[in-house]
């Protein structure tokens, strides 16, 4: 569940 | 004072304002220039001339847009990345759409009533094909509102995260952590807040207008909800992954 949430919050700040 | 020094306080206020600075997608002065930059009467009339599937797939995509800045801002916030990750997703999602309606402070012009969107200024009569007529005026009231109480970005910042960081959200794991992180940036707020306004009370209208703020998420998903019964296909195939995450 809600995994480009959970994405976003682990990519590196872009 | 929630136990805690000014120097922390100070600390928490600085982080927030600078994550704000370096991801609140326009700048102030960019604003500015654009402020008087408004759609042309033909291109207006393109806006309403538009099927009510294309203006709600162009309005979902900025919604986004807008959403994943709002993203990046939490990721700034030292406080917001030390809440366990369940907590992080859970008031991001239910907070980003908030975060960007004070945030469309910024873009709106109280002076024409219009607010920025896809490039230049327009006014509620460009959103006319979308037939959500009740949820724009909410939302041009709403930005208009805030607009009076002449804001600082610094102001707009701290409020922001106090939307974001809120222990109105179902769920939370760790709702005590939540709550004395949104106590001290509320804190700063008000130390801001009594310096920059003769206004005593500004604080509280603008605390006062959270309610507002939640009626027109809701409104959103109920506008969204009718639409989707309309027409699916749009939403599955045309809308942006992130913003069916959200709202779906």
């Amino acid at each position: 569940k809600h995994k480009i949430l959970h994405r976003l919050l682990q990519n590196s700040t872009s | 004072a929630p136990g805690v020094s000014m120097g922390e306080l100070d600390r928490i206020a600085q982080n927030i304002i600078k994550s704000h600075l370096e991801t609140c997608q326009y700048t102030a002065e960019e604003l500015q220039q654009l402020a008087w930059q408004t759609h042309s009467y033909e291109e207006v009339k393109m806006y309403q001339s538009k099927s009510r599937e294309v203006l709600w797939q162009q309005c979902a995509i900025q919604i986004t847009h807008a959403i994943q800045y709002v993203v990046e801002f939490a990721k700034r916030i030292t406080g917001f990345m030390e809440l366990c990750q369940n907590d992080q997703i859970l008031l991001l999602k239910s907070g980003c759409l908030e975060v960007v309606l004070v945030r469309m402070c910024r873009a709106f012009n109280p002076l024409n009533n219009t607010v920025l969107f896809e490039g230049k200024y327009g006014g509620m009569q460009m959103f006319k094909a979308l037939g959500c007529d009740d949820l724009v005026s909410a939302v041009f009231d709403f930005a208009k509102s805030l607009c009076s109480l002449q804001l600082t970005e610094e102001e707009i910042a701290l409020f922001s995260a106090a939307v974001l960081i809120s222990t109105d959200r179902p769920w939370l794991m760790e709702p005590r952590k939540v709550q004395k992180l949104q106590e001290k940036i509320y804190f700063a707020l008000q130390h801001i807040m009594q310096k920059n306004h003769m206004d005593e009370d500004a604080l509280a209208k603008l605390i006062g207008r959270i309610p507002t703020l939640a009626a027109l998420c809701t409104l959103h998903t109920e506008e969204l909800q009718a639409f989707q019964q309309l027409h699916p296909e749009t939403v599955n195939v045309l809308f942006p992954p992130l913003y069916k995450e959200l709202f779906n």
